[in-house]
């Protein structure tokens, strides 16, 4: 979550955490 | 002995593919080929392609294994190389420090065919005593493909100084574990085991990388550095896949 909180990713087509 | 050399020729190439995609530690499909009959044998050590991807045998005997790769890079022409140094193959009962030397070694004789490396993949317990040869790599111009995977005390990430950039830009595929290196500008794939990663650290990842598409993370540990406190989302345009 600490990662993703800073990240922006408008062309992600796949996400595994 | 009735079938045309062309059939056989497929048979060599359909078997070689195959060992290389499914069981690359296990005994090479040219060396089964070419230990069949004289003619095979003749056939296959005249088809580059078949030796262009190669697997140190590290569980062989020190110097049969530096023949072995001698002779493999000698058969494999002047095709783009494809190599894999992976301790997984040691030898029962050699050290660990032996079986890192050999790996050196390995690794020094397969460096020195550098202009014609596209893919390495160096699995090992230590880092050190191939650390030289790593920093070589920086005039390896097709080099594509790397993997450079320490073991080494748990915990501990080795820095390869920025100064030395060991990476030259034509790689666009990179793994390592427990190595923080300076990541190549034209990156497109990127697998860390167990990186410190903070907020400057993935700032400085993607305005280095602006193509990365594919990020997979293990392990990742998180660093306390200071967040600005007018902090900006970092957008990272090119990723499209991410798994942590």
């Amino acid at each position: 979550v600490y990662f993703l909180s800073f990240l922006k990713i408008p062309n992600l087509s796949y996400l595994e955490v | 002995a009735d079938l045309p050399n062309e059939i056989i020729s497929q048979i060599f190439l359909v078997g070689t593919t195959d060992w290389r995609n499914t069981a690359p530690l296990t005994l090479p499909f040219p060396v089964i080929a070419s230990s069949i009959c004289y003619h095979w044998r003749q056939l296959a050590r005249s088809n580059p392609v078949l030796w262009s991807f190669l697997v140190a045998p590290l569980h062989k005997e020190d110097e049969d294994c530096l023949y072995w790769i001698s002779d493999w890079i000698g058969l494999s022409a002047n095709l783009p190389l494809s190599v894999v140094v992976d301790d997984k193959l040691r030898r029962p009962r050699r050290s660990s420090e032996a079986t890192n030397r050999l790996a050196s070694e390995a690794v020094t004789l397969i460096t020195q065919s550098w202009n014609r490396l596209r893919s390495l993949d160096i699995s090992l317990d230590s880092f050190s005593l191939v650390k030289n040869q790593i920093i070589q790599l920086r005039h390896a111009p097709n080099l594509r493909q790397l993997s450079l995977c320490f073991r080494g005390p748990p915990f501990a990430t080795i820095f390869i100084p920025e100064v030395d950039r060991p990476l030259p830009p034509s790689v666009t595929k990179l793994r390592a574990q427990n190595l923080a290196l300076q990541s190549p500008c034209n990156l497109t794939s990127l697998t860390m085991h167990k990186p410190r990663l903070g907020y400057e650290g993935t700032q400085i990842l993607f305005s280095g990388c602006p193509n990365l598409a594919n990020l997979i993370i293990h392990n990742l540990v998180p660093v306390n550095s200071p967040i600005p406190a007018k902090r900006t989302e970092i957008r990272a345009e090119s990723l499209q896949s991410l798994a942590i």
